[in-house]
């Protein structure tokens, strides 16, 4: 599982 | 990507080299507040940790680098090697009042239990009021100089940019992500006493003082 739940901002 | 987000990340990356340039230029990091500065580095180093265990894009990973070197190189200067011009007396602000309940905040409103996921969230809940200490220094010192104002409009335009940027996503990728959502508006509306100053005072040419 991607532990960065995808979080694709800065 | 889009137009809202490109212009905000670029907002962001304008305000944080304009105050890098600005305390090498001067020589001096005086109205600067060293304690927003630290909160700031606090910041990017937990948000950008994913560095090592999530790739987005070329463009992505560039910026926190660039974000990263660029607060750490402030913290440098403002603490070593311009560190005569610090003017700490004015910067008393509490910033454990902030480091905490952001920290209790970010384990009670969390997507998810894991320790990347909880860095993220307390780096999104300390941004949003990580300039506290530096809008309080301008508050005790009544003044703000030209370039710190610009750098204040600059970097509190990028999360008012990014509102924008949700409100294109949430219609067309239905993207919602309320933790950050709200909190941005949080950051936003805590610059709006200064924007308010900045567009009377500083856009017509005058300084920005407090009456």
């Amino acid at each position: 599982q991607d532990s960065s739940f995808g979080h694709d901002e800065l | 990507m889009n137009i809202f987000r490109l212009c905000g990340d670029l907002s962001h990356l304008l305000a944080i080299l304009l105050l890098l340039v600005k305390i090498w230029k001067t020589r001096s990091c005086a109205g600067i507040s060293g304690k927003s500065q630290i909160l700031f580095a606090i910041v990017y180093t937990t948000r950008y940790l994913d560095l090592f265990t999530s790739f987005v894009s070329i463009y992505n990973s560039v910026m926190k680098i660039v974000f990263l070197s660029a607060s750490y190189g402030t913290l440098y200067l403002m603490f070593y090697k311009f560190k005569p011009t610090y003017d700490h007396n004015h910067d008393s602000f509490r910033i454990l009042y902030l480091i905490v309940p952001a920290l209790v905040l970010s384990f009670v409103i969390v997507h998810a239990y894991t320790l990347m996921e909880v860095l993220w969230t307390y780096s999104i809940y300390l941004e949003a009021v990580a300039i506290m200490p530096q809008l309080f220094m301008v508050s005790r010192t009544g003044e703000a100089e030209t370039i710190t104002s610009h750098y204040l409009f600059a970097l509190g335009s990028y999360r008012a940019l990014y509102i924008l940027n949700w409100i294109y996503r949430y219609y067309t990728e239905d993207f919602l992500d309320l933790i950050v959502i709200i909190a941005g508006i949080v950051q936003t509306i805590l610059y709006c006493d200064f924007f308010y100053l900045y567009i009377t005072k500083v856009l017509k040419g005058k300084r920005l003082s407090l009456p």
